[in-house]
């Protein structure tokens, strides 16, 4: 199928079983055509694809297993299209990209959120002119400021959550958001809110978990405290 | 150079591997 296809079946009223198969079907052809491919798509099939995901976020509690379904696989598909230059350009371009990645920040559906999590993460060390992580750090505190909690809760929800892999997924962003702070006190700030939050007591269990993934990421967090702890 | 793909690839397994993090 052409990328104008997949275009016009985004625009049709799709229900959620027919939505999915559509945005499976788009997932693969994103992944496995080359960029031309992915540009012909582009700014317009990014959009579409965005406000889908918006509309089923704001769906709330009512969702669906296919609207959850659907959610997760816009992402999976935002992961492919931003796999390369053009497509990257049009999400940071994108007004929304990020809150609604943020937005997917949902403990409640742990594959989902390990998906996001870690493409925030990836924004946040991606070389860029603009400080990546600090426009990630501002949509998350943006969106914990509309529902009227901590910005960090849903990561520490998520480290709380039996799925190795979301825990591995929360201290990457952790130590993403962390590392790319050019300033010490930035730097020292972020990590202590943190711990005060929770941190402090899920590491502990974390620390316990047999995991070459998380034990990477413990090792890249304690050492970047320490190290702060020198400077200071 | 335009035409390169794997970027997202590339960013996340730095992250998985520590790469990332390593200081410059």
């Amino acid at each position: 199928k052409s990328a104008m296809m997949y275009i016009q079946e985004l625009k049709m009223d799709y229900k959620d079983t027919q939505m999915l198969s559509c945005l499976e079907s788009l997932r693969v052809s994103l992944n496995n055509n080359p960029v031309s491919w992915v540009q012909n798509f582009g700014a317009e099939g990014l959009a579409l694809l965005l406000n889908l995901l918006r509309k089923l976020q704001d769906e709330k509690e009512d969702n669906s297993m296919n609207g959850v379904k659907c959610q997760h696989e816009i992402i999976r598909c935002l992961k492919a299209f931003m796999n390369n230059k053009h497509g990257l350009k049009s999400m940071l371009d994108s007004e929304e990209g990020i809150t609604l990645l943020v937005k997917a920040i949902n403990p409640k559906v742990p594959h989902m959120m390990v998906d996001a999590v870690k493409l925030l993460s990836a924004l946040c060390i991606l070389e860029h002119s603009e400080n990546l992580h600090e426009r990630v750090l501002e949509a998350i505190t943006e969106e914990a400021e509309k529902r009227e909690i901590e910005r960090f809760q849903p990561l520490l929800t998520g480290m709380n959550v039996q799925n190795i892999a979301l825990k591995g997924g929360c201290m990457q962003l952790i130590n993403a958001l962390i590392s790319r702070g050019e300033e010490l006190e930035f730097r020292i700030h972020i990590r202590s809110e943190l711990l005060r939050l929770g941190l402090r007591d899920l590491l502990k269990e974390v620390r316990m978990i047999e995991n070459e993934e998380l034990r990477v990421q413990l090792i890249v967090f304690d050492e970047q405290a320490e190290d702060d702890s020198e400077d200071l | 150079e335009d035409d390169e793909t794997g970027i997202m690839d590339g960013l996340l397994e730095a992250l998985q591997s520590g790469a990332a993090f390593r200081r410059k």
